[in-house]
């Protein structure tokens, strides 16, 4: 199918299994076409996927993390990484004003397996160095939804932590990894690391020490010692 | 390049390996 039946199909408002269907069928098209097809599809694609994700999100749904709205998010969260998977894609993501506080607001710790693929999102767009301040609307986007919400600004990711989920932790530490190693700043780093700790990631890390897992030491080994570099810069 | 695939999954891998938080 070209780019603009897609566009034109989604127009259409599909719901449930139809759009889950068109989601499905737009994932594999994004992943397999060439950039140009991608581009076809384009700002105007991007819009609408991030429409229905805020709609999805929106909607109260029971079960809440099981249901076919949920199925039809992580969809979408699947095509967004296809998408950005060129230039043109990711500059339409980040130019776009919706892109990345959508994401934020997908981080769910009632969905593991969903939010386990938009922390790692995120983490790549923390990490881009063209435009260098990624980090800063990521962490801007976090605290707001926090603050909106009354809760702590990490409370989700150390949620995330505590789930049973090795990846989902490996994830989690990802972003926080992420997130403090692009500030420039010192002090905001280890006021970040503060943060965290006095939230439960001091008590989590003694738990991840003794997973013996690959992907989690390494973002653990990250994390401490950047940890210590820092305290001894201090 | 403009037709160049694989961006996102790179970026993925950086940070999986840790290379992405080597510090210059």
């Amino acid at each position: 199918k070209s780019a603009l039946i897609y566009i034109q199909e989604l127009k259409t408002d599909p719901r449930d299994a139809q759009l889950l269907s068109c989601l499905e069928s737009l994932r594999v098209s994004l992943n397999n076409n060439p950039v140009s097809w991608v581009q076809t599809f384009g700002a105007e694609g991007l819009a609408l996927l991030l429409a229905f994700l805020k709609k999805l999100q929106d909607e109260r749904e029971e079960p809440v993390n099981a249901g076919i709205g949920v199925k039809c998010q992580h969809e979408i969260i699947r095509c967004l990484k296809a998408f950005m998977n060129n230039k043109h894609g990711l500059k339409d993501m980040l130019t776009s004003e919706e892109g990345i506080p959508l994401l934020v607001r997908s981080i769910n710790p009632k969905v593991p397996h969903m939010m386990v693929d938009v922390v790692k999102l995120l983490s790549a767009i923390c990490i881009l160095e063209h435009p260098g301040n990624t980090h800063e609307r990521v962490l801007e986007c976090i605290t707001e939804q926090a603050e909106e919400q009354e809760i702590e600004r990490f409370q989700p990711l150390l949620s995330g932590m505590s789930k049973n989920s090795i990846t989902l932790k490996a994830g989690c530490m990802q972003l926080i990894n992420a997130l403090i190693s692009r500030v420039e700043e010192l002090d905001f780093r280890i006021h970040l690391r503060s943060e965290l700790m006095r939230l439960g990631l001091k008590d989590m890390l003694k738990e991840v020490r003794s997973i013996e897992n690959e992907e989690l030491k390494v973002q653990l080994q990250v994390f401490e010692e950047q940890a210590d570099e820092d305290s001894e810069d201090l | 390049d403009d037709d160049e695939t694989g961006i996102m999954d790179g970026l993925l891998e950086a940070l999986q390996s840790g290379a992405a938080f080597k510090r210059k």
